[in-house]
């Protein structure tokens, strides 16, 4: 009771007065703020570009800017010797556990988004963003199918000049595992891990924005047929899913990169538990 | 054989661009689900045969245990971890020593963590799961806390860990 932050070896996390998260690395100079964020879906009779509709095969949002969540939500802390968890609820249908354990060197953010609302008619994209003080210059690392990182700049490609007219989905990547931020001058580096493959980018400097979940009404007429409206016993789906933040100095890379691979391949090949019931009244031995 | 051949086959349908990009039909969607349930059923039972067989190495008693898995721990929901004392046999498939947090659905109370390797017991710890997850629609049970430790799992292989409720009702504070 009257708590306000988590923190374990290598972070402090605490929630700020709008309801954000806020991660200060005990070791070096970097802190990350984040938060829940929504796009509105574009609705059109796809007979024109501009008429297009997002869907399942193409984001379109509405507008550039995200909406907001209007209030700060709530929070409850829970400590112990081996978890320490905030359990945010962020609206009815966004909420979150942020967690770190002793001794592991991430934070985990561990979200529940949905049933998404569309009584007002609209579709909704919802985002995760974590914002943080590197200074990215425009670039960021996004990976290929879980194998090399390449270098993504914004508003930019690297075989031909282009002017972006839909700048949020322009910017847009696949992230199958992982997305990175690099800061040369300070020599700082910061990873979001994926449970799963999302959408992605960087649309500020020192920036990772994250789709989780989409609720849409509209076809997008590249061949589905179907809005990208899915529901489960008569209410849209409820997604739950993890995003792992490790960060560090530049100048210790070699064992940045050994944190995060490691970390990468116990996500991907998790343990696998297996249950064995017991008879209360058995005598045979465990 | 036979079993791995459906998770073979699950695996070559689900290499269908729709599957990887999700832009199949809803009826598609769920039929991809269904051939990926069997698919996983089928691998399960290949493990179980597995680590049966190596657990009765030791001791033949064991050959005949039942032992289950639970598919929607990613809604913190297992009934087989409900009950008041059970075994988890963890299996690490990577070729490297990981210590991993596990985390397993129970009911209320104070349990204890006892590896079986040398018959200590090991820190563990109770957090609730919370209310919105526990109003997912659909998800059964009783379940309304996490039991979490820290396995120290062996390349691949395994390790077990026995679970025991000591008593009920303890309250979680915030």
């Amino acid at each position: 009771t009257g708590e306000v932050s988590i923190d374990n070896e290598f972070y402090n996390v605490s929630v700020n007065k709008n309801g954000h998260i806020v991660i200060k690395w005990k070791k070096q100079n970097i802190e990350l703020t984040q938060s829940f964020h929504y796009y509105e879906g574009m609705e059109g009779n796809n007979e024109e570009f501009k008429n297009r509709s997002s869907g399942a095969y193409i984001f379109r949002p509405r507008s550039s800017s995200v909406k907001n969540f209007m209030k700060p939500g709530s929070y409850k802390i829970y400590k112990g010797p081996l978890v320490q968890e905030i359990h945010q609820y962020v609206t009815d249908w966004v909420c979150q556990v942020v967690r770190i354990y002793s001794g592991k060197q991430y934070v985990e953010f561990d979200w529940l988004v949905g049933p998404i609302p569309v009584k007002d008619k609209i579709g909704k994209e919802i985002v995760t963003r974590y914002y943080s003080n590197l200074n990215t210059s425009g670039e960021f690392y996004t990976d290929s199918n879980g194998r090399e990182m390449l270098k993504r700049k914004r508003d930019y490609r690297p075989t031909w000049n282009i002017e972006l007219e839909e700048q949020v989905s322009g910017n847009y990547y696949p992230i199958t595992s992982k997305i990175s931020l690099k800061d040369n001058e300070n020599q700082l580096k910061l990873s979001l891990l994926t449970d799963r493959a999302e959408g992605g980018t960087s649309m500020r400097d020192g920036e990772i924005e994250m789709m989780v979940h989409r609720r849409l009404l509209k076809d997008d007429a590249f061949g589905v047929g179907e809005a990208l409206n899915e529901s489960a016993f008569g209410e849209g789906l409820v997604i739950r899913g993890s995003h792992y933040i490790i960060g560090g100095s530049l100048k210790n890379l070699d064992e940045l990169a050994v944190e995060e691979k490691t970390l990468a391949r116990q996500l991907l090949l998790r343990p696998w538990p297996f249950i064995i019931p017991v008879e209360t009244n058995s005598s045979r031995p465990y | 054989e036979k079993e791995l051949e459906y998770f073979r086959e699950a695996m070559g349908v689900m290499q269908h661009h729709d599957a990887v990009t999700g832009t199949e039909k809803q009826l598609v969607a769920d039929d991809y689900a269904r051939i990926l349930y069997a698919g996983m059923q089928q691998g399960t039972n290949v493990s179980f045969q597995a680590l049966r067989k190596w657990r009765s190495s030791g001791n033949s008693e064991f050959a005949s245990e039942n032992m289950y898995t639970c598919m929607q721990l990613n809604i913190s929901m297992c009934l087989y971890t409900e009950d008041e004392n059970f075994v988890l046999a963890i299996y690490n498939p990577l070729s490297q020593k990981v210590v991993s947090p596990i985390r397993v659905p129970v009911q209320q109370g104070k349990y204890s963590v006892v590896d079986l390797t040398d018959g200590n017991e090991i820190a563990s710890q109770i957090v609730p799961i919370p209310e919105s997850v526990q109003k997912i629609p659909g998800r059964r049970g009783n379940a309304t806390d996490e039991l979490v430790f820290f396995a120290s799992l062996p390349p691949l292989g395994y390790k077990t860990y026995t679970v025991k409720r000591n008593s009920k009702n303890i309250n979680q504070q915030p």
